[in-house]
């Protein structure tokens, strides 16, 4: 039996040789490694499977690859709304959050419910408000914002024929997007 | 979608997944990453599970306790049970997306039934393993 053991996804879907650049496969496998990283300091020192999980999450949610936190893929209406869940296998405990747009890490206020609430799922607005006053850290809306998402949004709505919503204040002004860059971001991140 | 199953040295398992949900989505649809059993379980008695994929076959499948289900009452292993709930009952009901799993023996399962999927995963004194490919 191992003393400790972990596994990681960032997502699935169409995602093929030759389909993506050698940069961006780099950049992926790279961010795995990092994720496999912060999750192995943890659990080496004897922390917690839930810290190694908020660890790994973490950076995740940081790293504008994947489709979490930053990076996050915009809804119909030009937002982020953003969502997580945890659970602890010692006690059956969990907590979740669905449809945050302003915390920089759901993971965190995902375990927040479970450990300093007698709830198990909050959301919107109400689950904000839990997080000011946890002390859980919020950031603007604009933090969320990355190009290509916005781009691969105003895309299907195109599709869709339906009305582009305003870009979110605060993001940056207007960059040009690769449009083969777009086309795979669609096919890999489709899931939610 | 990103998602952890975790295994510390005192035998506990835990389970997380974290999403911004799907492009141009609308109406406050919520998928099956926050809801518990559907995208993400975690028992000591059987596994845990962080899922990612389309929400709504995850959902009405509780893809995660499913699987961990079938590993705590049938006997399953990770693996089986996974690819049971993944490569059989999901995708029969026309589901895409893939699963990462984790037993208290240690014993790591991963299966999708989409081309790819970006997994890694690692055990004490063991060699990393990311992969991104279906065919690696």
């Amino acid at each position: 039996q191992s003393d400790w053991a972990l596994v990681i996804h960032g997502g699935a879907g169409v995602i093929e040789r030759g389909q993506m650049t050698a940069e961006r496969e780099a950049e992926y496998r790279a961010a795995m490694h990092a994720a496999l990283d912060r999750g192995e300091a943890v659990l080496e020192a004897g922390g917690s499977a839930l810290d190694a999980i908020e660890a790994v999450i973490h950076g995740m949610e940081d790293d504008p690859l994947f489709n979490a936190g930053r990076g996050a893929v915009f809804t119909a209406a030009g937002r982020n709304e953003l969502d997580a869940s945890i659970m602890d296998g010692a006690t059956l405990n969990a907590g979740a959050v669905a449809g945050v747009t302003q915390v920089r890490h759901p993971i965190s206020l995902a375990r927040a419910v479970m450990e300093r609430s007698r709830h198990v799922m909050l959301q919107g607005e109400g689950a904000e408000t839990f997080a000011i006053e946890q002390g859980i850290e919020m950031v603007p809306p604009a933090w969320f914002f990355t190009e290509r998402r916005w781009a691969s949004m105003t895309r299907s709505l195109e599709r869709l024929g339906l009305d582009l919503p305003e870009r979110p204040e605060g993001a940056p002004e207007l960059q040009g997007v690769d449009h083969g860059t777009l086309e795979r971001d669609e096919r890999e991140h489709r899931f939610g | 979608t990103v998602g952890v199953v975790a295994l510390d040295s005192d035998g506990n398992i835990a389970a997380g997944t974290s999403t911004g949900g799907t492009t141009a989505k609308r109406w406050g649809r919520v998928g099956d990453s926050p809801i518990l059993g559907a995208g993400t379980y975690a028992s000591n008695a059987s596994c845990g599970v962080s899922a990612t994929g389309t929400g709504e076959y995850f959902i009405r499948l509780t893809v995660a306790s499913r699987i961990c289900a079938l590993v705590e009452f049938q006997g399953l292993n990770l693996q089986d049970a996974s690819d049971q709930v993944i490569q059989d009952e999901l995708t029969a009901m026309g589901g895409d997306g893939g699963i990462v799993a984790l037993t208290p023996s240690g014993e790591i399962a991963w299966s999708y039934n989409t081309p790819g999927m970006y997994r890694a995963r690692q055990t004490a004194g063991g060699d990393p393993v990311v992969g991104i490919y279906g065919d690696e």
